[in-house]
């Protein structure tokens, strides 16, 4: 563990408590992708199948706990809950457009043909485009609550970290994983549009409201 | 250096 995967960590906590408090406040999921929720579900799912068969530490096991659990709930305020304020006209991507190319890909591109190992990669590309119905949504909308946006920037701050935490591992340990760290910088670069106006207006107390 | 065989980031 380093201090950039430790905040990045805490970031992406900091994303998820950061939804769930918009929710759980305003009693309201609008401007939130379902879809998006989904796929983070998917993600977390098949990248924690190794939650019972391998232990890590208290910290990964705890942390794997909470993604996990959350997530669903966050399915279950936007999908039952709160499915009144659900803006389904707005969350429109297509979402197999992301989940049959991902598919085939983590078939291609792997570690190891293994089946677990095929899992974790296809959950490291999905994880990569999940955010994708959520820009969509913002973009289609023409704008989003502040809070969600404080959730955007959590939420890309936290693979951004990572990436700085993929560069110590390497100086220090030695560790390298090419497929982490391309699928984390295309992950980044996808948030770099909203970074730049999260930057320019949200931390102006201005909205975010599109296009720019 | 080769990848970790166990995945230990979340």
């Amino acid at each position: 563990m380093n201090i950039f995967r430790l905040c990045g960590d805490m970031s992406h906590l900091a994303a998820i408590i950061i939804l769930l408090l918009k929710m759980w406040k305003t009693r309201s999921v609008a401007g939130i992708s379902g879809k998006s929720q989904i796929l983070f579900a998917t993600v977390f799912t098949a990248r924690y199948l190794d939650l019972f068969t391998s232990f890590i530490s208290i910290y990964n096991t705890c942390m794997k706990v909470f993604f996990i659990g959350t997530v669903y709930f966050t399915i279950y305020l936007i999908y039952m809950k709160f499915k009144a304020t659900y803006d389904s006209n707005h969350d429109s991507f297509r979402v197999e457009f992301l989940i049959v190319p991902v598919g085939g890909l983590a078939f291609l591109v792997n570690h190891e043909f293994a089946p677990l190992e095929i899992i974790w990669t296809f959950s490291i590309y999905l994880e990569s485009v999940a955010i994708l119905p959520q820009l969509f949504m913002i973009s289609k909308t023409g704008e989003a609550e502040t809070i969600t946006s404080h959730y955007l920037f959590a939420l890309g701050s936290y693979r951004a970290l990572y990436l700085c935490n993929w560069i110590y591992r390497y100086y220090a340990e030695g560790f390298f994983d090419l497929i982490a760290v391309v699928a984390g910088v295309v992950q980044t670069i996808l948030y770099c549009d909203f970074f730049y106006l999260y930057i320019t207006k949200v931390m102006k107390g201005k909205k975010i409201s599109l296009p720019a | 250096g080769a990848k970790l065989g166990l995945h230990d980031e979340l």
